[in-house]
């Protein structure tokens, strides 16, 4: 249960920074 | 601030534990030694309440030094602090990844949509220019069709007259 | 109901109570390695003296008896120390938002608006498109324009030339003097017919 709660943590920290990379790419590849 | 807390707290929680564990209370256990060693075990028992609190120092002093305790507890005081103003509750994960990543995504959202907007301004502004001058184009085509005409009709007159000539000179 | 106390997690990067009882566990092996320690060093020393009557088994039940006493008192107090430090220290008041949540904070976006957004850089993007397609367009027909206009001015150089022509031939303004041509002509055939009338 406790490396539930720390890995859902981490990712609530981490991800939204990588999802928006990889968001960010996939417009300006559609935009290219 | 946290850490000064955290120091308080974890101090007084090994002074309160000191004094439950007290000299006297020490001697009342080990009734049977004390009566043979009275001085070894007022040493015994310094020692074991010194070696206590030593190791329980480290332990939190190692505590710290792996969480890196001192530094996220002041970053975590400023946060707080600039937090002061604030009442009602702050955001928190909903639970539904999907809708708390789309706030993430807005700020470049609405950076992008602002740089489309520019883009569009500028490209509408550049095509009205270029359709001016193809107006303009279109007109001045209008225009030497107009000329070519006129003097088409010119020369045709001209021909009329000439065919008016030729047929004189056959008579 | 335990309090995952997840979004502490996310700032410390462990679970609050995961540190304490960390610290719990290394706390109570300690108490009870000195314990040992303790027992140790008496049991070594009443083995020096010569007859003694104490046994080691009275020994271990001291240490038992003070082993107890001071457990107990260790739970309570630690008990308290780890309520206080998860109230004070180790948590984030309701208020605070951590630095990589702000954006939640500047931009509460519904769902709703948030597809209205994306929606309307969808129909940002078509119309980038179509004047873009438009540009094309227009400098295509500039380009035709250029070799249309070149042809007709062609033309009417050529027309240019005739009048040229006729001027350096003195024939000044062509329809004119064609006029005038024409007039003669007539003229003169009237004479021609008088002087044939005239010699019948």
């Amino acid at each position: 249960f406790d490396e539930l709660i720390v890995e859902t943590a981490t990712r609530r920290k981490q991800w939204p920074k990588k999802i928006l990379v990889h968001a960010i790419q996939t417009m300006k590849a559609e935009q290219e | 601030s946290r850490a000064q807390v955290f120091a308080t707290v974890v101090d007084t929680f090994l002074e309160k534990l000191v004094a439950a564990g007290s000299y006297q209370r020490f001697v009342n256990s080990y009734r049977c030694f004390y009566k043979l060693q009275p001085q070894l075990t007022r040493s015994i028992y310094d020692q074991f309440i010194s070696q206590l609190q030593a190791s329980i120092k480290e332990e939190i002093q190692e505590v710290k030094n792996e969480g890196n305790l001192e530094g996220l507890f002041s970053s975590l005081d400023k946060i707080v602090e600039e937090a002061k103003d604030r009442e009602e509750p702050a955001w928190r994960p909903s639970g539904i990844p999907e809708d708390d990543v789309r706030s993430a995504m807005v700020p470049y959202l609405l950076k992008h949509r602002s740089h489309l907007r520019r883009v569009l301004r500028e490209k509408e502004e550049q095509n009205r220019k270029v359709a001016e001058s193809v107006l303009m184009g279109r007109d001045r085509i209008a225009e030497l069709e107009r000329l070519i005409q006129a003097r088409q009709q010119a020369w045709q007159a001209i021909n009329k007259e000439q065919r008016e000539l030729i047929m004189t000179f056959q008579e | 109901s335990v309090d995952p106390m997840a979004y502490e997690t996310q700032f410390f990067g462990f679970t609050p109570q995961t540190c304490m009882l960390r610290v719990y566990i290394a706390f109570q092996d300690y108490l009870f390695e000195m314990m040992l320690v303790v027992e140790g060093v008496m049991l070594k020393k009443l083995d020096g003296i010569p007859g003694c009557k104490v046994s080691p088994s009275q020994i271990r039940k001291c240490t038992e008896k003070f082993l107890l006493f001071m457990k107990e008192h260790f739970d309570r107090l630690f008990a308290k120390m780890e309520e206080v430090l998860l109230q004070l220290v180790l948590n984030i008041p309701k208020n605070v938002l951590l630095p990589e949540d702000r954006v939640h904070e500047q931009y509460p976006y519904s769902k709703e608006e948030f597809q209205a957004l994306q929606d309307e850089l969808q129909q940002l993007q078509q119309q980038c498109r179509a004047e873009v397609a438009a540009e094309q367009a227009l400098r295509a027909e500039l380009e035709e324009q250029k070799v249309v206009k070149a042809e007709l001015e062609k033309i009417l150089q050529c027309f240019d030339g005739l009048e040229s022509i006729c001027r350096e031939h003195g024939a000044g303004n062509f329809k004119e003097s064609f006029a005038l041509l024409t007039q003669n002509s007539k003229k003169l055939q009237d004479v021609l017919k008088d002087i044939e009338k005239k010699s019948q």
